[in-house]
C-alpha cells in the first residue's frame, strides 16, 4: 500500500459526506446505497464513523461530473480514468468525482460504482495507490471482481490501519474480514433453536432464507448453505425484511418491507421498484406484510397479514374477492403470525417464530412441526 | 536545413503512454521533445516504473501486455504522489 506524500490523514474519527448530485445511469436509492456499502467497507476496520449530510459543506463531497469540471483535473469521456478522488484536508480535499461519461452500475457490467466508489473513499482516507493487484487500492479497475464476495485485502487494511489504526473492538489485531460484516453482535446464527426468519423465497431453484442483513442461501450443488450480506447482492435492498416470494413465470423474486415492494431478478433490481403495496390492491389499513408464496401451478400468490391472508392472481393481477380470510379457517393448525412461507414437496410449510408447520393441502392438516432452521442442516 | 535523419514511424500508441505516463508516473510536460523516441532513457525509466509498479514485467519496451493494461479503465489518481 502506500500513503499521499506528506501521510496526510483525518485529525478527527467522525467524518460527514454529501451526495451532491446523481448520475442518471442508477436510481437515487441505488447510488445512495452503493456509497453507504463503500464507506461501510472502512468503517469495519478503522475508528471511522461516516455521517450524511444533505447541504452546506461536507468532509466527503460526492459528485458526478463530465470533462474539465473545476479542478484542473478534467475527465476523459468514457473508459480509461473513471473517477478521482482527493487526500484528506479541507475543500476540495477529501472529496470524489466520478466521470460521468462511465455507464455506472449495481452490477458487474459497465463499471460497478460500490467498487469505484470503495476505492476513491480509500484516497479520500487518504491511501494511495497499492502494487498489489489483489487489492481494493490497486489502480486498474478490476471487471472480474466477485462483487457477491467482495473484502478488503490485508494490504489494504495494513494501509488504513497505518493511517488510524483498529477499530476500538478489535483486540488491536489487525482486522481482514472475510466478507464485509458488521460488529459480531449483529450476526445470527444457523443453529441457534431459536432462529426466526424474516423471510424466505425459493429463486431460481434455490432457496433464500433472510434474517436482519444477511441470508442463506441453500442450492442442490452445495450441501452447506452459503451465508451473505442481502447487500452483497442487492445493494439497494432494505434488511430486515417482511416477506420475499418468486413468481417462477417471470422469473421474478418480490421482496416486501414496510410499505414497499421491489422485484428483483438475479442479482439486478428492476427499474420502477420500489412500489407502493396498495397498488397490489390491499387496503390502506394495511401497513405491511407478513408473508407471500406463490403457486406456479394455481397462478395465484397469497399473502399473510396479521391472522389473514389475501389471494392474488397473478393472470389478472389483481386481488381475488372474498378475501381477507382467516388463516385458521383454510390452514388449520398454523398459528398466525406467519414470518414466512415455502412451498416444497407438494408442502406448504409456515414459519412462526423458531418453529415451522408442514402443512398438507390436500389433507388440509398439519402433518408435522420442525425447528424453523431444520433446512440450514444443524 | 540538414536532413534529421530518417523520420522514423511515429508509434500509434505514443500519444496514448506519453499521456498515460504524464497523468500517473510524473512525466514532466517538458518531456514532450523527449517523446520523439521512445528508446530515450527518461521515458524508458518512466515505463519501467509504471510496469514494475503495475506488476507487469519490467522490459522498458511497449510490449503488449503493457499496451493492454494502458488501455484498462482505473483510478485517475496517480500512482506515484505529486
Amino acid at each position: 500500500f502506500s500513503t499521499f506524500p506528506g501521510t496526510p490523514k483525518w485529525t478527527k474519527t467522525h467524518l460527514t459526506y454529501r451526495i451532491v448530485n446523481y448520475t442518471p445511469d442508477l436510481p437515487r436509492d441505488a447510488v445512495d446505497a452503493a456509497i453507504e456499502k463503500a464507506l461501510k467497507v472502512w468503517e469495519e476496520v478503522t475508528p471511522l464513523t461516516f455521517s450524511r449530510k444533505h447541504e452546506g459543506e461536507a468532509d466527503i463531497m460526492i459528485s458526478f461530473a463530465v470533462k474539465e469540471h473545476g479542478d484542473f483535473y478534467p475527465f476523459d469521456g468514457p473508459g480509461y480514468s473513471l473517477a478521482h478522488a482527493y487526500p484528506p484536508g479541507p475543500g476540495l480535499y477529501g472529496d470524489v468525482h466520478f466521470d460521468d461519461d462511465e455507464k455506472w452500475t449495481e452490477s458487474a457490467s459497465g463499471t460497478n460504482l460500490f467498487l469505484v466508489a470503495a476505492h476513491e473513499l480509500g484516497h479520500s482516507l487518504g491511501l494511495l495507490h497499492s502494487a498489489n493487484p489483489e487489492a481494493l487500492m490497486y489502480p486498474v479497475y478490476n471487471t472480474f471482481t466477485d462483487l457477491a464476495r467482495f473484502r478488503l485485502s490485508q494490504d489494504d487494511v495494513d494501509g488504513i490501519q497505518s493511517l488510524y489504526g483498529p477499530p476500538p473492538t478489535s483486540p488491536g489485531t489487525s482486522v481482514v474480514p472475510t466478507e464485509p460484516i458488521p460488529p459480531a453482535s449483529g450476526i445470527p446464527a444457523k443453529c441457534d433453536p431459536a432462529l426466526s426468519f424474516d423471510a424466505i423465497s425459493t429463486l431460481r431453484g434455490e432457496i433464500l432464507f433472510f434474517k436482519n442483513r444477511y441470508f442463506w442461501r441453500r442450492s442442490h450443488w452445495s450441501r452447506e448453505p452459503g451465508f451473505h450480506l442481502i447487500s452483497s447482492f442487492w445493494p439497494s435492498l432494505p434488511s430486515n425484511l417482511d416477506a420475499a416470494y418468486e413468481v417462477n413465470s417471470k422469473d421474478t423474486v418480490f421482496i416486501f418491507k414496510g410499505n414497499k415492494f421491489w422485484a428483483v431478478r438475479g442479482n439486478e433490481v428492476q427499474a420502477g421498484y420500489p412500489k407502493d403495496i396498495h397498488t397490489l390492491g390491499f387496503p390502506s389499513t394495511i401497513r405491511k406484510i407478513d408473508a407471500a408464496i406463490s403457486d406456479k401451478e394455481k397462478k395465484k400468490t397469497y399473502f399473510f397479514v396479521e391472522d389473514k391472508y389475501w389471494r392474488f392472481d397473478e393472470s389478472s393481477q389483481s386481488m381475488e374477492r372474498g378475501f381477507p380470510r382467516r388463516i385458521v379457517d383454510d390452514f388449520p393448525g398454523v398459528e398466525p403470525k406467519v414470518d414466512a412461507v415455502l412451498e416444497a414437496f407438494g408442502f406448504l410449510y409456515f414459519f412462526s417464530g423458531s418453529s415451522q408447520f408442514e402443512f398438507d393441502p390436500n389433507a388440509k392438516r398439519v402433518t408435522h412441526i420442525f425447528k424453523s432452521n431444520s433446512w440450514l442442516l444443524c | 536545413y540538414p536532413l534529421n535523419g530518417a523520420v522514423k514511424e511515429e508509434d500509434p500508441n505514443m500519444e496514448l503512454v506519453q499521456q498515460y505516463l504524464e497523468n500517473y508516473y510524473n512525466l514532466t510536460k517538458e518531456g514532450k521533445s523527449v517523446f520523439r523516441r521512445k528508446d530515450s532513457s527518461p521515458v524508458v525509466k518512466k515505463i519501467q516504473e509504471m510496469q514494475k509498479f503495475l506488476g507487469l514485467e519490467v522490459t522498458g519496451k511497449l510490449d503488449s501486455n503493457t499496451l493492454e493494461v494502458i488501455r484498462k479503465p482505473r483510478c485517475g489518481v496517480p500512482d506515484v504522489g505529486h
